[in-house]
C-alpha cells in the first residue's frame, strides 16, 4: 500500500477528482496554500496498493498541467524582502507528487 | 514511531479529539474533502510510539461509525458525468486509516 | 528524498515560509487544528533531499519558539469533560515534526 501525497493547482483539482472516480481510485483532499506565492492550491492523499500507483502518477500527469502565473511583485518570495519593479512570471507546475510508503493500512 | 493518518466522518471528529485526549494522544486535525462525494469531513494527524498504534486503531474503531448517506444524484461521482434519476444510498466509512513509518520525530 | 511534515503555531507561519523561501526550500502549508487546545495551528509539508533534512529542521527551530497560553478553562482538554475554575496554563511547543521516508518524488 502507498499514500500517494498530490499538490496540484486548484484549476486542475476538479479534473483531477472526475478522472480519480472514474477509475475508482479514491481519495482526500486538502485546501493548501504554496510557500512561496502563497496562493491557494490542493493536495490529493491517494491511498492504492503498490501496482497502482503508476497507473495514478499518469492521472495527475494527464489532467495537470504546468502554468505560468504572473504574479504580482510584492506577493512573490514569502513575503517583505525580495521586490521586483514589474509583475514575475513564475512557472508552477502541474503537481508535485510524493509516493509514501504505509506499514498497515485499514478501512473501518 | 509512526503517523497514524485517518479520514473520518466530521461528526465523529468530536468524539474522537475527546477520546484521544482522554488517553493521553496528542493529534492535529485538517479540515478534508472526500474525492467521490466532496462533503467536507475530517483528517486526522497521530503521532505515536509503534506501541500505541494498536490502541489508537482500537479508539477510532469505538468512536467511528459508519453510515449510510443519502445523496442528491448531482453530487455523486466527482461531478457531471453520472446522473442517476433518484437519490443514491453510499455507504461512508467509520474511518479510512493509514499507518505510516516515521523516519525521525522531533518535538521543538 | 523525506517529507518534513511540522506542525507549527500560526504566529511562526510567515517567519517560517520566509526563512524557507530565503534559502531556496519548497513548502506548502494547510491549515490545521490541534487536538487539544482546539486552536488554529499550521501543518508544513516540506519535501527535501535526505542531506537536507538537518538544515531545515535547523531553520524550523529558530523560527519557532515554545509559548505558554492562557486558555479559558471550557476550552482545554477537547470539550465538556473537564473543567478547571480558572484560567490554564498550556506550554505549546515551537514544533512539532515528523520525517517520513518517501519512495517516489515527481515533479511534473
Ligand atoms: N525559492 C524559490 N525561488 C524561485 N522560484 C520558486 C521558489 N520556490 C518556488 N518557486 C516557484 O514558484 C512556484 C510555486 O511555488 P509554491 O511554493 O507557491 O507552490 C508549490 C508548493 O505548494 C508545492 N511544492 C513544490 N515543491 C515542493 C516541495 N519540495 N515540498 C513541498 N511542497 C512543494 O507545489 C507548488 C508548485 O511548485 P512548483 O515547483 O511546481 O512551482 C513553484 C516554483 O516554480
Ligand atoms: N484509498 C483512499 N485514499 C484516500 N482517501 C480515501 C481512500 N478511501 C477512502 N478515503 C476517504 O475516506 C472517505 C470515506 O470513504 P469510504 O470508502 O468509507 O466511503 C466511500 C465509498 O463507500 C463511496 N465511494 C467512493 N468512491 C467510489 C466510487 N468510485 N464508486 C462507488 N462508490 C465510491 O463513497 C464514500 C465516500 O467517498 P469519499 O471519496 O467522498 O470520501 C472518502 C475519502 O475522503
Ligand atoms: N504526537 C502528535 N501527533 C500529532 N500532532 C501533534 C502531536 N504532538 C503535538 N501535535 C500538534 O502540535 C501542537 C502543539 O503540541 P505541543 O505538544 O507542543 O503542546 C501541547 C501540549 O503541551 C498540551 N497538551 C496536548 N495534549 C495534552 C494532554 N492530553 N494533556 C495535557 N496537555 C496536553 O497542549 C498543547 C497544545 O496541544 P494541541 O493538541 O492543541 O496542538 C498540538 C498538535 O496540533
Amino acid at each position: 500500500m502507498k499514500l500517494v501525497v498530490a499538490v496540484v493547482q486548484d484549476k486542475d483539482s476538479h479534473a483531477l477528482s472526475q478522472a480519480l472516480v472514474a477509475k475508482g481510485y479514491r481519495a482526500t483532499k486538502l485546501a493548501s496554500t504554496g510557500g512561496f506565492l502563497r496562493s491557494g492550491n490542493t493536495t490529493f492523499l491517494i491511498g492504492v496498493d503498490d501496482a497502482q500507483v503508476d497507473a495514478v502518477l499518469a492521472i495527475i500527469e494527464e489532467t495537470c498541467r504546468r502554468r505560468t502565473q504572473l504574479v504580482p511583485p510584492s506577493e512573490v518570495g514569502g513575503g517583505t524582502e525580495s521586490f521586483a519593479p514589474y509583475p514575475v512570471e513564475v512557472s508552477v507546475g502541474g503537481a508535485t507528487v510524493f509516493v509514501l510508503p504505509v506499514d498497515r493500512f485499514v478501512h473501518l
